[in-house]
Formats: structure tokens, C-alpha cells, sequence
């Protein structure tokens, strides 16, 4: 219904900002109806502008940029409706540093409510599940999953080496 | 609503019979490449109603059976089972847990089942209708799809705004 | 041949004069997600030749001119200069070195020199015929495009083995 | 012509398997033509297997092993015709720490004879360049280039973080 589409496109919108400043550390977003008179065949224009930088067409974003901005959307949906299940398949990959910080405290917090399954080669997010589950193959073609039980003081770069063995 | 665990046995590098356990918040999967983690992913899509192999990394919807490896022929069949706690009512059935069972065979035979009696794909699909987990939905982002999300038209992305609405 | 340096002003993020000095062997280029890593990549490409915008991520090729950020004011031209050592005469041309000049202005003019001496953007492209260096070679692998390698048609690739032939 | 075609294929196909089985420790590779008398019009099949499982459609690879196929593959043409300069956008990205390693020798082995510009956020990468770009934005929008000339003992993730600031 169209009450319906625009109560979440206002919902997402405001998240977005939100969720959006929060990975980026600041800067500002917009979403765009393409077409606000045709609900039914509508497109949604993604507008973003990270701090101090202009806001130009997101193809001139660079990877990560695109990576967090990418992330921040689909959160935006989640903090609107929340699923109670959410699978991530290294979404982490290009991020730096810093911007895997961000990306896991963020996480952390959409945890208390939500099962996420997080695959990653990174420490920084590893660190941030008290879970791991190991996927070997010491017969080659055939996996097999060890798990672990993360005690707080682990080192994930020595596990994720004990792993390849 | 809750994933209990994870039974995969003839499932793409899962030859033999593997559980995976889930709990509340984060688990993190890891491990060296083609160890079998996006097989993971790709088991949980598969027996929540997956149909396009592509959408799998495959051509044909058997392509996720076993095909063996150096010392091990391939298998016959695919199964892959998940239990659910639905205890708080998410899901669109009475069940306060509920089994979901999918196989394949090699003629391209498939069974379907909830809590062990025989059902349609639809039957399975309808389940996570309206969960946010459903087809399309924002829950799941397999790799390398992040960027979808932006570089897909403004049209394409209605649909996400629709699951959400 | 080996490039010398690569002198930058105005294009995208480098609004301010920059020069990167080339040795032999490997270089690493490093920093945070949206610093201009591959900003320097897609100098390169624009200084050798490149006219299609969207392989720059752009949709214009006025894209690559400085847009501002929060305090500073657009650019109205941006400048690539490529100096190469030729002294093995691995080039097409006679000059031992030899320094490519390329520009755009914000009214679209371009301007192409090759060691100060106007010339035509095709004079730049014959220089790195058959090099290895030239249009759709193996040489360059942008940020993400790896993969398209595996994923191009069959007949796609055959330009490739066209290239080393 | 169709002789010089046909004696690269041979040749790019003879480093693509010797260059495969590095990278992957084993396994084996084919390339085939698509429509053998029509060389002008033939696609190039790849096949591989990697070490211990069955050659399998590409699609079916991981994210790592389809990067690491693609980098053999690309480095077999280099091999076959050599380049003077070779730029890569964080090729090494889905790659584990095993196979970073064997990608590191491999470039450094070709670094004798041509000049690498690899743009990286991986210590074991960055470890092999005796020379880093590192690419700041004091100034939001603005990139500033700082030259690293790298010590033997530097430890690449402390840099890495002191570009952060
Ligand atoms: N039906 C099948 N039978 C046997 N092996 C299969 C089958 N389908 C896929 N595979 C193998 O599974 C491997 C890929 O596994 P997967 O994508 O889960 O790796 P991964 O752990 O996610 O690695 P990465 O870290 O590189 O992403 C490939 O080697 C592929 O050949
Ligand atoms: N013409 C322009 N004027 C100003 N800024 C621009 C221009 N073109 C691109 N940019 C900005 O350049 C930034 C992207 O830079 P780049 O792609 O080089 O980052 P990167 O260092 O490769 O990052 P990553 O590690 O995430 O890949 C974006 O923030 C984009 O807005
Ligand atoms: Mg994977
Ligand atoms: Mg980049």
C-alpha cells in the first residue's frame, strides 16, 4: 500500500543517517524517490557524502567506501524490521583498519537481539564472537568444522594459522 | 526465532555428516580458501528454498551433491536439515520447534519435509514469509554481493524497501 | 622501460601538486579506505589513454577533475605527467625518455603532449602498442577486477591471448 | 595468424599449468579451445583442479581460489610476454595467509624484470615491497602522498596504523 512503502521509506531514510555517520564518522546521507508520483514502479536514488568530502555519484567511491556504505543500508533495514537471523559472507574484506572497528561494535550491539553468522579471514571481527566454528580440509575435497569456545584472552590470528594446518 | 543447528551430510564438501551448533549473538566462520564456508552459507540458502543454482555458484540444481575427489567417489544423494527454535511465535506455523529437512538425488529427485512429514518447497518457503529472512530479503549477503546492493538499479532496490514494508 | 614518476594536480583527490617516484621492483601502495589509492591507479590508466569514464568510475570524463571537498573549491582542470625511461627502447618511439602530458578542462577541452609537444590522444596509445601495457592488456587489474578474468565469456578471452600474440 | 595464435595458446597454456600448481601447491590445469577451426572466432575454456578435489565449473571455486586461478592465469601471459610495468588493486584481498605467501614470492620472483605498483591493505604484500606509497587525508577530500623507504626489521602493520592518523 502506499501509506505502507512511505512509512518505511521515511523509517529506512532516518536509520540510514543514523547508521551511516556512525560507520563513517560523521558525514550524511539522502534517499531519493525517482519517481514520487508512481509508487508502484518508484526507483530509490542513494545519495552520500563522507565527512569532508562532496557528495558525487557513489560509482566514485572507493571500495571500502562503497563496502561500508553497502552495510549501512542493508542495517538501516534491519534496525527498521529486524530479522531474527543475518548471514554475512566477508563483507569485511576491503575495510581498513579502523572501519573494521566500527563495523564490529556495530554488530556487537544488533547481536542482543539477532543470531549473526559472520564469515571472515579478519582477526578484528573474529574477536568479536565468543564462537568460532573452524572449517578444514585435512582430506582434501572433503570439509570438516571444529569448534571453538573463545576464552578472552585468545590471539585469533594463531587459531585462524592453527586452523590451516 | 532461533537457529538451533545445522545437519549437513553429501552437501557440496560436506561428504560426511557435520552439525553445526548455533547459540544467541555472533558466530564467526574461518578457515583457509575452498575450506567449505561459503558451502556453509550456501547449505543454509539451499535448504531455506533456494531454486536458482546460480544463485549457489551452480549450473544445474544437482551441482551441489558431492561430486567426490581424489580418493572418494561421488555420493548420491544431498541433505541438508535445520532446526529452528520458534518458541516465541516469528514463525508463520504453530511449531515451537520445527525441522526443515531438503534432498536431492542424482536423477534430480528432491524430498521436502517440516518435522520429519513430507511437504512442498512452497510449504518451506512460506515458513519465512514476512521474517525479513524471506527471498530478497536483507538478511543474507553472500560474497562478494555487497556491492550489488549499490550498483543495482534504483528500481531493483524498491524490493528491498518492499520486504521491509 | 621503466616509468619514472608520475606528477599529479587536480585529478580527483590529488588537488594539490603530487609526485611519486618509481624505482625498480615493487612499490606497495597503502592507506585507508577513500584515501586515493586507487585514485593513483586510475592516473595511470587516464595519463596512458584511457577514454571510457565508467572504467575510471566515472560517468564523465570531466569526473577526474578535483570536484572540492568541505573547504576547498573545485578544480577547473586536472593534469597527469608520466616521465618514462626508454633507454632500452622497449617503446615505440626514439626518445630515450620520454614524459606524457595529459589534460581536461571543466569546458571538456583536452589536451595531449608528448615531451611538451601537442599531439593526438592516439600518439600516446601507439606508444605502448604491443607492450603488454596497451587497451584491455593483462597488465592492469583494477580494484575488484579480478574476477572478471573467470567470469568473461569464453570468447572474451581469447583478446587477451590476441594481446600476447 | 593463425600460427602465432595458436603458439601462444600453447605457450600461456604450459605457464598456466606450471604457475596453477605453485599457487596452489598441487592440482592441475587445462585450457581449451572452444571451436578449434575457427581460430578467429574460438572461445578458451579454463578447467582446473585444485590439489585433491575434482575439476569442477569455476562457478563452484571459492572466492580465494577463483583470485588465485585468475593471478595465475594473468602472470602466465606475463610470463609468455613479459610487461615492463604491472599494476594490481588489491588483487590479494580474498586470499588467506598461506596463499598471500605464495602470491609474495611469485611477484617478487617477476620483480627482477618488471616494475610492480601493487596497491595493498596486507602486511605480507606490503613486507615484500622495499619501497611504500602511504596515501593520507589530513585534509577531508585531499590525498597527500608520504614516501616509506622500508627498513628490513619494520613491522608493516604499525606503519600501516600510522598512516591512519
Ligand atoms: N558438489 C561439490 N562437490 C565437491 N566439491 C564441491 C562441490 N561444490 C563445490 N565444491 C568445492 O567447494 C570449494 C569451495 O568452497 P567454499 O566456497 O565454501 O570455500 P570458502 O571456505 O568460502 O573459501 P574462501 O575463503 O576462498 O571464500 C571449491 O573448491 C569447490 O570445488
Ligand atoms: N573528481 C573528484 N574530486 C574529488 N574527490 C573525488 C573525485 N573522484 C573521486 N573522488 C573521491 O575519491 C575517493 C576514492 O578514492 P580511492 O578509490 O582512491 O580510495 P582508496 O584509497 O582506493 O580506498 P579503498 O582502500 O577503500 O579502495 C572517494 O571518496 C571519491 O569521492
Ligand atoms: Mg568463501
Ligand atoms: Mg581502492
Amino acid at each position: 500500500t502506499r501509506d505502507a512503502f512511505m512509512q518505511t521509506f521515511y523509517g529506512v531514510s532516518d536509520h540510514f543517517s543514523r547508521i551511516f555517520q556512525r560507520l563513517f564518522n560523521g558525514g550524511s546521507t539522502k534517499l531519493v524517490l525517482t519517481n514520487p508520483d508512481d509508487l508502484l514502479e518508484t526507483g530509490i536514488d542513494v545519495i552520500v557524502q563522507p565527512p569532508g568530502k562532496k557528495a558525487q555519484s557513489l560509482s566514485l567511491l572507493s571500495g571500502g567506501e562503497r563496502a561500508l556504505t553497502a552495510t549501512a543500508l542493508l542495517f538501516s533495514f534491519l534496525a527498521y524490521k529486524p530479522s531474527p537471523f543475518v548471514l554475512m559472507d566477508e563483507v569485511d574484506a576491503p575495510l581498513d583498519g579502523a572501519n573494521v572497528e566500527r563495523f564490529v561494535q556495530l554488530i556487537k550491539e544488533y547481536s542482543d537481539n539477532t543470531q549473526f553468522l559472520v564469515i571472515t579471514h579478519n582477526p578484528a571481527t573474529m574477536e568479536a564472537a565468543p564462537r568460532w566454528y573452524g572449517v578444514t580440509m585435512h582430506d582434501p575435497g572433503i570439509s570438516k568444522v571444529l569448534a571453538y569456545t573463545v576464552p578472552s584472552e585468545s590471539i585469533p590470528s594463531e587459531i585462524d594459522e592453527a586452523i590451516q594446518l | 526465532m532461533q537457529i538451533k543447528k545445522l545437519q549437513l551430510v553429501g552437501f557440496k564438501t560436506f561428504a560426511d555428516k557435520t552439525e553445526i551448533d548455533f547459540s544467541e549473538g555472533i558466530t564467526a566462520v574461518v578457515g583457509p580458501n575452498g575450506s567449505g564456508k561459503s558451502n556453509i552459507a550456501d547449505a543454509l540458502l539451499w535448504v531455506m528454498g533456494e531454486q536458482n543454482p546460480r544463485l549457489l555458484r551452480g549450473n544445474d540444481s544437482r551441482d551441489v551433491i558431492f561430486a567426490g575427489s581424489d580418493k572418494r567417489k561421488p555420493m548420491g544423494m544431498s541433505e541438508v536439515r535445520l532446526t529452528l527454535d520458534n518458541s516465541d511465535q516469528t514463525l508463520a506455523t504453530d511449531f515451537k520447534e520445527i525441522t526443515i529437512t531438503r534432498r536431492i538425488y542424482r536423477s534430480g529427485d528432491s524430498q521436502y519435509l517440516i518435522n520429519g512429514g513430507a511437504c512442498r518447497m512452497k510449504d518451506i518457503v512460506d515458513i519465512f514469509l514476512d521474517t525479513g529472512m524471506g527471498k530478497g530479503a536483507y538478511s543474507f549477503v553472500s560474497q562478494n554481493e555487497i556491492d550489488a546492493v549499490l550498483s543495482s538499479k534504483a528500481e531493483d532496490r524498491r524490493e528491498l524497501f518492499e520486504e521491509a514494508a
